[in-house]
């Protein structure tokens, strides 16, 4: 899973 | 990005747009609940922080932006505009029952714990029980006009969309948002109950949405 990474969905 | 994402998001923006005309045609917030959507705008202002630290794509932006706005806008025509016509008797809902779980959870259960990430997950959290507010409204009152059931369903949509799209990104990419997910299926549980009223109600009866 994205770790704190951007976040693509809204 | 993929067809369940992009109609689920369609959906949420119809959703906030049949609310924000509801409000501005009629120039009445009559059943709808403020707190809620106050709470909504909490959600959008506490998960769109990223706007200022990360850019994913115009689409990301655009989209952000305008839920942001729409959210606010709304909120400021139901206190201030058309203050007159809310019934604040009806939204008696306790948020501090939602705020103060949710703000405790998304402490203990985050991907990090930074300021940015608590937020995120706050938003993720607090998004899942947001329309607690507006559907204990409806129950206290004991009806919905169609319009506010229409919103209510797009909503619903826009949550069942979602959950479609995390099925196909776990399957496509392998890509999996816990938080994301669990939060999401109990949001959508509680649009259940509402969608099988909707069916057997809004869209064989008049205009309004009677509860049993």
């Amino acid at each position: 899973v994205s770790e704190s990474s951007p976040k693509d969905e809204l | 990005m993929n067809i369940f994402r992009l109609s689920g998001d369609v959906c949420h923006l119809i959703a906030i747009i049949i609310l924000f005309l509801k409000i501005w045609r009629s120039k009445s917030c009559a059943g709808i609940s403020g707190k809620s959507q106050v709470l909504f705008a909490l959600v959008f202002t506490t998960r769109y922080l990223d706007l200022f630290t990360s850019y994913i794509s115009a689409y990301n932006t655009v989209m952000k932006v305008v839920y942001l706005l729409l959210a606010y806008s709304t909120v400021g025509l139901i206190f201030f505009r058309f203050r007159n016509s809310y019934d604040s008797e009806s939204d008696s809902f306790r948020v501090e029952f939602l705020l103060v779980p949710v703000a405790g959870l998304s402490f203990l259960e985050n991907y990090a714990f930074t300021p940015l990430e608590i937020l995120w997950t706050f938003s993720i959290y607090l998004e899942s029980v947001a329309i607690l507010p507006q559907l204990f409204m409806i129950t206290k009152t004991g009806e919905a006009e169609s319009i506010t059931a229409h919103y209510l369903l797009f909503l619903g949509l826009y949550r069942a969309l979602y959950l479609a799209n995390w099925l196909w990104r776990f399957h496509t990419e392998g890509f999996y948002d816990q938080i994301a997910v669990v939060s999401g299926v109990v949001q959508t549980i509680f649009y259940c109950d509402f969608f099988y009223l909707y069916f057997t109600r809004v869209l064989r009866g008049s205009g309004k949405m009677s509860l049993p």
